[in-house]
């Protein structure tokens, strides 16, 4: 475990604790997309198929423990809290599971490192959390109106994916035979994805001013 | 066999 690893793991704890403190507390998921939420569900579901299988270290079973019960209830308290539920965007966050799931189905499918069950799996989550957010950030542009916890918990989702790049780098120079394709450009895919949405993040946060995707 | 193969990543 390194600096960059572990930074990552705690950027990426941070937006899930982001969000259920907006969830839990202010009662509210207004500009929360909950395609994007539920492709989580999926991502974590089929990404940790190996759970009970494979153990790694108690850190590793902790966290897998932790995204996988966080997103779950996070996608629970949007579709049957009556408070949060009521504050969903529904009628704009109309983005299509299959429209993702599908190409990520196949092309899991096409380019693995092994045809066995769990390995096709587990390079579908990969593929399907590189596009998972594209439903939240076509959610931002349409709503416009973005408070600063969304704003905060996309931005500290970026930041992970940031970090595990720069792991992935320091762990090829550090470890003998280091080298994960499907996993590095699945990653940095995701990662790309965030750049126009951190371009204005940082442009409002310089003027001090209030998030604002322009239409 | 490849031992950083083994997914200890999250």
């Amino acid at each position: 475990m390194n600096i960059f690893r572990l930074a990552g793991d705690m950027t990426h704890l941070a937006s899930v604790l982001v969000l259920l403190l907006k969830i839990h507390t202010i009662k509210s998921c207004a500009g929360v997309s909950l395609k994007t939420q539920e492709l989580y569900v999926i991502v974590f579901a089929t990404r940790y198929l190996d759970i009970f299988t494979s153990f790694v270290s108690i850190y590793n079973s902790l966290m897998k423990l932790i995204f996988l019960g966080s997103s779950f209830s996070i996608v629970w308290y949007m579709r049957y809290h009556k408070a949060v539920h009521r504050t969903y965007d529904r009628e704009q966050d109309t983005f299509r599971h299959w429209f993702l799931m599908l190409p990520c189905i196949l092309l899991a499918l096409l380019i693995h490192e092994k045809f066995t069950f769990f390995e096709v799996m587990w390079t579908f989550s990969l593929y399907l959390e590189a596009v998972a957010i594209l439903p939240q950030l076509v959610l931002l542009q349409r709503t416009r109106n973005i408070d600063n916890l969304t704003g905060q918990y996309i931005f500290l989702l970026g930041g992970y994916r940031g970090f595990y790049i720069l792991n992935w780098i320091y762990r090829y120079f550090t470890e003998p035979h280091y080298v994960h394709w499907i996993t590095w450009i699945s990653g940095l895919v995701q990662t790309l994805l965030y750049a126009d949405f951190f371009y204005y993040y940082f442009l409002s946060w310089k003027n001090n001013k209030k998030l604002q995707l322009p239409a | 066999p490849n031992k950083s193969y083994e997914k200890d990543e999250l």
